[in-house]
């Protein structure tokens, strides 16, 4: 490693002063705060996001000219991005990159904010290609993590994280074996309880039941698929579900053992069993204004922090201490970009406000207002319960060759990002 | 001037990322030593064998996307 200078300061504010067009604002900032927590992670730095006024470091896009910044940039490829050293502060990408995230097309954002913000943070170029300041981009990984190289340098430059702690889950023990489970019958969507929902990434939702999910969207729902085919060594009849877009981690909880992947690998050494949380969970959810995790369990819930210690003595809290008008144990929880949250319990659902109050007019039909279920017709039912045959046939079709080890699980459930909702 | 295209944006590169300084005084020009001298210490940088010459591998890595800030190699540096 290289080291250019230091900031005379451990505590460091930050803005985002604007985000690229090519990926969700959600998203984008979620790679942004990610790439500080790297830095966090293994030093005593921390960072506070300002949104108005001067930041210790600004972060913004531009393209080939700009009027703020001297050095421009070259168009789609090449040079990414760049920033100062300190304790200038300046972080810039290039605007006419296709800044992407989960994927290995076009450029991910998070490693290479991490990169820059090891510029801004003093740190130079490595000469271990392997490491992220080496100089060139070396691709999107799915496990990424900051090389050995990165860390000896920015710990010669602001001292080890004290204490230090792993950036693991503090409730979780110790590793069991994944429980093969044997296959249940296809659910209909338009009926039963659901088992969990998740707004996953990409801002697609999920809806589990039994051995199966599917997605749903503003216009309809998409093919069910078996949760082991998308997810592999997970399984089904799950109790809980939940997308952390502060961590790009998804949760799958399951009696007392939970799960964690990255879109659809799962964790090296998971799933671990719980330890400090009560077995069976009800519903989990995340809620965007304070990023934490809720769990929630009959009439409790357990507030979680994914990246810091807490302390879950004082757990569980009254359910209704907090949520203001939702059905005692809920069978599945899910939160949505602009901080609502939906209970669902048998076949109906609860929307609650931004004071976590339900919203006039709940319950409403969770097969109606989800699922599209339309009333029932002779041309559109065989019998009670039972789908169409075209769309048992396409269901069929799509799950049948979800088996098939060679196809990617975006491509199939189109997460690339060309696909629109 | 007899370079190619290539070659001037290999040159280039080499200026823009710091692995060839341009002298405070006397002319603006890159003896072939000097450039040989560059282009093992990228190639060395970029753990590409090291030969000093512009190869089919050294155009590649300098296609690749990357920061833009400089390089800190050098001989020197990487001794």
């Amino acid at each position: 490693y290289l080291l250019l200078g230091r900031w005379g300061k451990k505590h460091l504010t930050f803005r985002i002063l604007n985000l690229p067009s090519t990926l969700p604002s959600h998203v984008a900032r979620a790679a942004l705060l990610q790439a500080f927590q790297y830095w966090s992670n293994v030093t005593p730095l921390t960072f506070q996001e300002v949104k108005t006024g001067w930041a210790d470091i600004r972060l913004s896009f531009h393209g080939r000219q700009s009027l703020y910044c001297s050095n421009t940039f070259d168009g789609p490829g090449r040079v990414l991005a760049h920033a100062d050293i300190p304790e200038l502060g300046s972080v810039h990408f290039d605007e006419d990159e296709l800044w992407t995230e989960g994927t290995y097309r076009g450029v991910n954002l998070r490693i290479i904010a991490a990169h820059e913000l090891g510029h801004a943070l003093g740190l130079g170029h490595s000469r271990y290609t392997k490491a992220l300041m080496a100089p060139v981009y070396a691709g999107y990984h799915p496990y990424f993590k900051l090389h050995p190289d990165d860390v000896a340098g920015i710990q010669a430059l602001y001292g080890k994280k004290i204490p230090e702690t792993r950036d693991e889950e503090e409730m979780e023990l110790s590793t069991v074996s994944p429980v093969p489970t044997e296959p249940s019958p296809m659910p209909d969507p338009c009926s039963g309880e659901l088992d969990a929902m998740m707004l996953g990434p990409g801002g697609k939702t999920y809806a589990f039941k039994g051995d199966y999910v599917w997605t749903v969207t503003n216009s309809g729902r998409g093919p069910l698929f078996r949760i082991s085919a998308l997810w592999e060594g997970l399984p089904g009849n799950l109790d809980a579900a939940v997308y952390s877009p502060r961590t790009q981690r998804i949760y799958f909880f399951k009696g007392d053992k939970v799960w964690r992947y990255i879109n659809f690998k799962m964790v090296p050494g998971f799933p671990r069993k719980l330890n400090r949380i009560a077995p069976n969970l009800d519903a989990a959810f995340y809620w965007p204004f304070n990023k934490k995790v809720f769990l929630l369990k009959g009439l409790g819930y357990w507030q979680w922090d994914e990246l810091a210690p807490v302390d879950f003595s004082r757990y569980p809290q009254p359910i209704s201490s907090l949520f203001t008008g939702v059905p005692p144990q809920p069978s599945a929880a899910v939160s949505r970009h602009d901080g609502r949250v939906y209970f669902f319990k048998g076949k109906k659902y609860w929307r609650l406000n931004r004071q976590l109050r339900v919203e006039k007019g709940y319950p409403r039909s969770i097969a109606h207002d989800w699922m599209h279920c339309h009333p029932q017709t002779p041309d559109a039912t065989l019998s009670s319960g039972v789908t169409t045959g075209s769309v048992m046939k396409r269901t069929l079709t799509t799950t049948l060759s979800v088996t098939d080890p060679t196809l990617n699980a975006d491509t199939v459930l189109g997460l690339t990002p060309s696909a629109t909702d | 001037q007899a370079l190619v295209p290539a070659e001037e944006a290999a040159l280039e590169y080499l200026f823009q990322y710091g692995y060839l300084q341009k002298p405070l005084e006397g002319p603006h020009v890159f003896s072939p030593e000097d450039i040989m001298e560059a282009l093992r210490a990228f190639q060395q940088a970029s753990e590409l064998p090291v030969s000093g010459w512009l190869d089919d591998a050294t155009r590649a890595r300098m296609r690749q996307p990357r920061c833009g800030l400089a390089d800190p190699f050098n001989q020197k540096s990487l001794k």
